[in-house]
């Protein structure tokens, strides 16, 4: 006959229950066998006291043995019986039961297989969090980057327009123009000289 | 034989919430 | 019907234990055993037999005290009484360990683990969604730096222009 460990009781217990029966079953007979000598040592010790008194300690303790042995086979027997009775009804975890230590059994039925699946989608949501932090950190960066250069670009548009602005504030909105205007003034003002020569060479031959 | 039991009941008891503790313990480290 | 409490039927097994064992001795048989002792003695051997009745009872009683005191039986039998009420809805056979630790430990980390996947799912989407708002933003950025490119480009052309334009001219006015 297979022996049932009842480990799942002594998860509970802390012990066997049928350690526990056996350490009652020793007990009791222990205190059964410890009251047959008490019985028997107030016998004895009575006899002592009747005068002519003809039984012997040995028959005494023959009807001692008698009334043990009766007693302890019966003793066996209702014990045998308790136990069973123990070991079904107190010491005894209902197959339909869960302990609380073990609720997640049944709330979180998880196979190994599901389990590893689980551990890889785990690992593969840490590479496409590290991949999304990297990928924040490349646009962080190039938007950095673009600040600075549209800062620089717009320096430039800057001088650009003060340029502009410095042509504005001497009169000419527009420098192109500006600058034909200036070349028309400059020939005019050679052709103003070439005049001046002219005059001058014919007073002097005059 | 008790004692395996006993020890094994124990374990069986106690060891998944010790475990629990580290596994629970990394999780954190990792996710900081 | 309503469960009987286990130190209850503790109790009353071993209140029964004790009335069987004590039935089975009975002072009959007590005096069939000391038959002589009985003949010259009859009211000692009476009082011998209660006595060690009343011993028998109180040493066992007193035993099974002490185990519940030792393990604090009790109070574990009626926490094992309300572990038995709330499931006994359940009928069908309970999990119980397989034997492999391993095996049984996924069920006890499943929870821990499931809470950490749902955190990087949320962490992931979250960053998903910021990146997305961050590329919008270094697209537009592209957009805004090309325009700009192209505007410096416009005038530094016409600068250009301008520049070589002035250099013909200047050229023109040099002529002798």
């Amino acid at each position: 006959m297979s022996v049932d460990p009842m480990t799942y009781e002594a998860q509970f217990f802390g012990f066997t229950p049928q350690t526990c029966m056996f350490r009652i079953y020793i007990a009791f007979q222990d205190y059964l066998f410890e009251v047959m000598q008490a019985v028997e040592q107030v016998i004895l010790k009575k006899m002592e006291g009747i005068p002519g008194c003809d039984i012997t300690p040995v028959q005494i303790r023959k009807c001692t043995e008698k009334f043990l042995c009766f007693m302890k086979g019966h003793f066996d027997n209702l014990f045998g019986k308790m136990e069973q009775l123990f070991l079904q009804m107190i010491l005894r975890i209902p197959p339909n039961i869960l302990l609380p230590e073990d609720k997640c059994q049944e709330m979180y039925p998880y196979s190994e297989e599901e389990f590893q699946l689980l551990q890889k989608e785990i690992k593969e949501l840490q590479e496409k969090c590290k991949v999304e932090m990297y990928t924040k950190q490349a646009l962080l960066a190039e938007l950095e980057e673009q600040k600075i250069v549209e800062d620089k670009l717009k320096q430039t548009l800057t001088l650009f327009d003060e340029l502009e602005n410095v042509g504005r504030d001497h009169g000419t909105s527009d420098f192109r123009e500006s600058l034909v205007s200036v070349v028309q003034n400059s020939r005019k003002l050679q052709d103003i000289r070439d005049n001046v020569e002219k005059e001058s060479k014919r007073l002097k031959i005059s | 034989f008790d004692e395996i039991i006993v020890d094994i009941a124990t374990k069986r008891k106690q060891y998944p919430r010790k475990i629990l503790e580290c596994v629970i313990k990394t999780l954190k480290a990792q996710h900081e | 019907g309503t469960a009987v409490s286990r130190v209850k039927l503790l109790d009353t097994m071993v209140d029964t234990f004790l009335q069987k064992l004590i039935a089975a001795g009975s002072y009959q048989r007590f005096t069939d055993c000391y038959k002589h002792f009985h003949q010259l003695q009859p009211e000692m051997t009476q009082r011998i037999y209660d006595k060690f009745v009343t011993q028998l009872q109180a040493s066992i009683r007193e035993e099974i005290s002490e185990i519940k005191e030792e393990g604090n039986l009790e109070t574990v039998l009626m926490s094992l009484d309300k572990i038995v009420e709330d499931g006994k809805k359940r009928k069908e056979p309970a999990w119980r360990p397989s034997g492999t630790p391993e095996k049984d430990l996924c069920s006890v980390l499943a929870p821990y683990f499931l809470q950490q996947r749902d955190t990087l799912r949320r962490h992931v989407q979250k960053q998903e969604a910021k990146n997305q708002e961050l590329a919008e933003a270094v697209l537009a950025g592209r957009r805004q730096v090309e325009e700009l490119q192209r505007q410096v480009q416009a005038r530094q052309q016409a600068w250009q222009a301008l520049h070589r334009e002035r250099r013909e001219l200047a050229a023109v006015l040099k002529e002798p």
